[in-house]
């Protein structure tokens, strides 16, 4: 089993983005 | 002069740029959309197909597992990857910054299960994996 609140996610619209992170 | 003090009496009426000397004002730059304050280069919504679908179990996988992480991290925080989940009838979003660079994650709009938000080795490689999926080879400060 998953830990909360990872286990809540089934139906969780999910969104991954693309972050800049260090500027070059 | 009097040119000038004409388009200052009734801006508008005279064409920014028609009087010599004067420089255009700069056009607005659109603000940058960030998440949690960092810059957003791109972003994908999951949707409901199998290879989505996978990726989101080993997002979940991986973050629902105390033994994805270590006190092992980077005394940096750069995030290359964010990830925000909201369920259904839950206002509040599960929002995730994760630097590979400097192997950690940091969550938002819950409490952090675990003592430790460095990766392991195995969950690094598997985050790396994940980001190349979505965007090809992770960049440098990522």
């Amino acid at each position: 089993a998953r830990t909360a609140p990872f286990d809540e996610m089934d139906k969780a619209q999910v969104t991954v983005l693309r972050l800049q992170g260090q500027e070059p | 002069a009097a040119l000038q003090g004409l388009q200052q009496a009734l801006p508008g009426i005279i064409p920014p740029g028609l009087i010599p000397g004067q420089t255009a004002a700069a056009p607005v730059q659109p603000a940058q959309p960030r998440f949690k304050n960092f810059v957003i280069l791109s972003q994908r919504q999951l949707t409901g197909d199998d290879v989505d679908e996978d990726l989101k179990d080993d997002i979940l996988d991986i973050f629902g597992d105390e033994d994805s992480f270590s006190a092992e991290r980077g005394n940096c925080f750069y995030p290359g990857l964010g990830i925000s989940m909201v369920r259904p009838g839950n206002p509040t979003p599960v929002d995730l910054l994760i630097s590979l660079s400097c192997n950690q994650a940091m969550g938002d709009g819950f409490r952090w299960p675990y003592p430790a938000n460095g990766f392991t080795s195995e969950t690094h490689q598997k985050l790396t994996k994940i980001y190349e999926k979505l965007w090809g080879p992770v960049p440098p400060g990522a």
